[in-house]
């Protein structure tokens, strides 16, 4: 019984020091009490010590969520104070595509409709969508100096929408020479879904494009390099959120309990507004 | 009693030939005053660089030092400070004196990996300690 109980003792001081890494030392005791105590980046840390993400993202969404971070940050990480927007959360989802996209990368008009499933769980209740974009990136072989002129069909088919809503047509045309990437705007079709907190979301896309200079040609090979990315621009309320807008004016924090964040997160520009009119009132 | 007693014992002791200087001394500021202090770490040494992407360097800073006795103007710290030091001092030694801590912060943005593979750009609140004060 003496060695046995030594045994236990052993294996007891084990387990304590597998534990002694930091983010154990700022965990509760209580594991369910985690997710109350701990801001959002810590639960993340704690639970995610050393693992690697399950699914890694596209190269060219990462390259390009590279440079939107250069964009509003410093080296340090640091948000530069230069940027005007009230979004503090950009999240980029790509999609399970239902259908392979035609072969050889060349997607020739008019483009197949292409299905597309966004998984949308990673959004959390206190994340406001502001905008969101369907991001496309060009191959290179698209380098031509003509500009293009593309109508393009947005079908979400789940959650179905409301019968009689036609789906967006959206004449859209830019000059292929300058861009690498296309964002089409879809925050008025996703806006109603993100808010009523559906997080799947399966359409279909598919567009057509005509060269301006030669509409004759009929439709344009649209050289489509990999199926859109979505990006959700968002305003995250809750009170680890950094709010650039209300730095400026350090009176009013966002709501820390879920309850009021309606009345405080969607009219944030007023508020902002209201509360720069009664700060400059004070002065 | 005792307490009396060892009131009285830190009375400063006004002898004759008291020593202006080292009565001033206790107004000046401690060697190693509370000031900023920079910690830069990386997310790889925390093993965490496989999904935060940025920043790749992170300095959180932190306060550290002794808080002078008179740290109205230099800290902004409040009245009660003074206020705390005087009870340390002169009442009861088991009251704390007033800490060196972070007064002000700056936010920091992170790109990170979500598990379900999308990326995320986040600005988190309060990550970066930019002053130190007395409390």
């Amino acid at each position: 019984s003496q060695a046995s109980r030594g045994e236990a003792q052993t294996r007891a001081s084990a387990a304590l020091e597998s534990e002694a890494d930091p983010w154990s030392l700022l965990l509760p005791v209580e594991e369910t009490d985690r997710s109350g105590l701990l801001p959002p980046l810590f639960k993340v840390l704690s639970d995610r010590r050393g693992e690697a993400p399950k699914l890694q993202p596209d190269s060219r969404a990462l390259y390009y969520m590279k440079k939107l971070y250069k964009t509003y940050a410093t080296k340090e990480g640091v948000p530069k104070p230069s940027r005007s927007h009230l979004y503090n959360t950009v999240r980029l989802f790509s999609p399970y595509v239902k259908q392979e996209p035609a072969p050889g990368n060349q997607v020739t008009g008019p483009l197949p409709m292409v299905d597309l499933l966004f998984n949308l769980d990673r959004v959390t209740a206190m994340e406001h969508l502001l905008k969101s974009v369907l991001l496309y990136t060009l191959n290179n072989s698209a380098a031509s100096s003509s500009t293009v002129t593309c109508v393009w069909d947005l079908v979400v088919k789940e959650p179905t929408m409301p019968s009689g809503k036609a789906p967006p047509r959206v004449p859209y045309s830019f000059t292929l020479k300058k861009h690498k990437w296309i964002e089409m705007d879809v925050t008025s079709l996703l806006q109603p879904l993100v808010a009523s907190s559906e997080r799947s979301i399966h359409m279909s896309v598919n567009f057509t494009c005509t060269k301006d200079q030669a509409p004759e040609d009929g439709v344009f090979n649209m050289p489509l390099s990999v199926p859109p990315s979505l990006i959700l621009y968002l305003n995250d309320t809750s009170a680890q959120a950094y709010h650039s807008w209300h730095s400026l004016h350090s009176t009013w924090r966002p709501s820390q309990h879920p309850g009021q964040d309606s009345v405080a997160a969607h009219p944030v520009k007023e508020e902002a507004m209201e509360v720069e009119r009664s700060a400059r009132h004070r002065r | 009693g005792q307490k009396a007693v060892s009131l009285e014992a830190k009375k400063p002791h006004l002898t004759a030939s008291f020593n202006l200087s080292e009565y001033f001394k206790q107004f000046l500021f401690p060697q190693n005053e509370c000031e900023l202090h920079d910690f830069r770490l990386s997310f790889s040494q925390l093993k965490w660089d496989n999904w935060i992407v940025a920043p790749h360097r992170y300095n959180p800073r932190y306060c550290k030092g002794d808080c002078p006795r008179a740290v109205r103007h230099r800290y902004g710290s409040p009245v009660h400070t003074m206020v705390q030091n005087i009870i340390y001092e002169k009442l009861d030694p088991s009251v704390p004196r007033p800490s060196c801590v972070p007064g002000k912060y700056s936010p920091l943005s992170v790109l990170t990996i979500e598990p379900d593979g999308s990326i995320a750009y986040k600005e988190y609140e309060d990550m970066i300690a930019t002053r130190c004060t007395c409390r």
